[in-house]
């Protein structure tokens, strides 16, 4: 009777003081100094949170199958997508959440963080102006994780079927890093990546902005953000809205977002507590 | 191993013994063998669900028994068998060998808004105890 009074007296209610070391304790090892305090109104979760959770649902699953490195790498599926890629999503029978497939490979099994990055300024050049059209976006990357490394960024754009126009007909999409602001000028770019797609489908677009983001993590002063312009086969400028590409003001499933996965940098040492 | 400074005086305080019960044998000492326990850590039940997206919580197990060396704030699971193995090598009959250091460890994943909503998921290598020597 001693023992067990022993033992059942270690479970006892916390204090109100215990109750914040503890919680205290889980938020540090979650790496965090506080709690949180995120802006609401949080629902309904946008793209980026539904394409987190359905990379979070990914990851888990890998872990349960312990040893395996998550490799998708195969054939027709790029190391961030493309064409193919955007072949698959349209055709593939997802989970309700999923209108996104996750870059599942080992930029991801290997990923100590990754981050989703909301789309804060969107200004473009549209069909009311003269040529080239284009389209801007910027994202705030300052909050990154102390002591980890930018592995891979990619910048993730959903197109919808529009009508009028050939199905066939394919569409050259090409993103740059904005290096340089000047006035009365056209600014100078970087080209960062360019996919060609079919008119005639409809899905995510995974381009990679590893090399901006590195810039951006050294110099956070120079994000100008990105610019995106469409093109067809006979050099002809077309407006991102006009081929179907949703921006901000499109359902929030479907809004442009960016995400970033970081490797610590060192071997992970706990600081004393 | 260091040889002890020959005038260096013996320190006024000495290692603890502990009350063994966190011997594997519970005929050894007489004492309460260690059990292992599963504690699950709810994110809801700290009111944490508007900012924690998954998981709803997760479980890891902990040590039962009279540890002399408890888990406390400032020390985790290894540090506790280590300190316990050391005091076991010096003090072999007094102190049993330590039982609960972890034999592995897992990973968890949290997925989690931050303050400028972008979503984060964080993923600790090695996190969660799940099997112990107990």
């Amino acid at each position: 009777q001693q023992a067990e009074g022993l033992v059942h007296s270690s479970f006892r209610r916390l204090s109100g003081r215990e109750k914040k070391e503890m919680q205290k304790e889980i938020l540090s090892i979650l790496g965090l100094p506080g709690r949180p305090r995120p802006h609401p109104p949080l629902r309904p979760p946008s793209s980026a949170p539904l394409f987190m959770l359905d990379l979070y649902h990914a990851m888990s699953a890998d872990g349960e199958d312990e040893g395996n490195e998550i490799i998708v790498n195969g054939p027709g599926m790029g190391k961030f997508g493309g064409a193919e890629r955007l072949a698959q999503v349209s055709h593939a029978v997802l989970p309700t959440l999923s209108t996104h497939t996750p870059p599942l490979g080992t930029v991801v099994s290997e990923a100590d963080t990754v981050m989703s990055f909301v789309n804060l300024v969107e200004q473009e050049r549209d069909l009311l102006q003269p040529r080239p059209y284009w389209k801007e976006f910027r994202f705030d990357l300052t909050p990154l994780p102390q002591g980890e490394t930018v592995t891979a960024a990619e910048f993730r754009i959903y197109k919808t079927l529009t009508m009028g126009q050939r199905a066939n007909r394919t569409l050259h999409i090409s993103v740059y890093e904005i290096q340089r602001e000047t006035r009365h000028r056209e600014p100078e770019l970087v080209l960062l990546d360019m996919q060609s797609v079919p008119a005639g489908q409809e899905g995510w677009l995974a381009f990679d902005v590893t090399s901006a983001s590195n810039h951006w993590l050294l110099h956070p002063r120079s994000n100008l953000g990105i610019r995106l312009y469409v093109e067809t086969e006979e050099d002809r400028s077309l407006s991102a809205g006009w081929i179907g590409l949703v921006g901000r003001r499109g359902p929030r499933s479907k809004q442009p977002f960016m995400v970033t996965f970081f490797r610590e940098s060192q071997v992970p040492c706990r600081p004393p507590r | 191993a260091v040889k002890p400074h020959p005038r260096k005086k013996k320190p006024k305080y000495d290692l603890p013994v502990p009350n063994s019960r966190c011997d594997r044998s519970p005929a050894n000492n007489g004492g309460q063998p260690c059990k292992k326990h599963e504690l699950y850590v709810s994110f809801s039940d700290l009111g944490w669900k508007d900012w924690v997206l998954a998981p709803t919580g997760y479980s890891a197990y902990y040590c039962d028994g009279e540890c002399f060396y408890p888990l406390g704030s400032c020390m985790n699971a290894t540090n506790h068998a280590l300190i316990q193995q050391v005091v076991h090598l010096l003090k072999p009959n007094e102190v049993p060998k330590a039982c609960c250091a972890p034999t592995k460890l897992s990973p968890i994943s949290v997925l989690f808004y931050d303050d400028n909503n972008n979503v984060i998921l964080k993923k600790h290598r090695n996190m969660v105890v799940k099997t112990c020597g107990c």
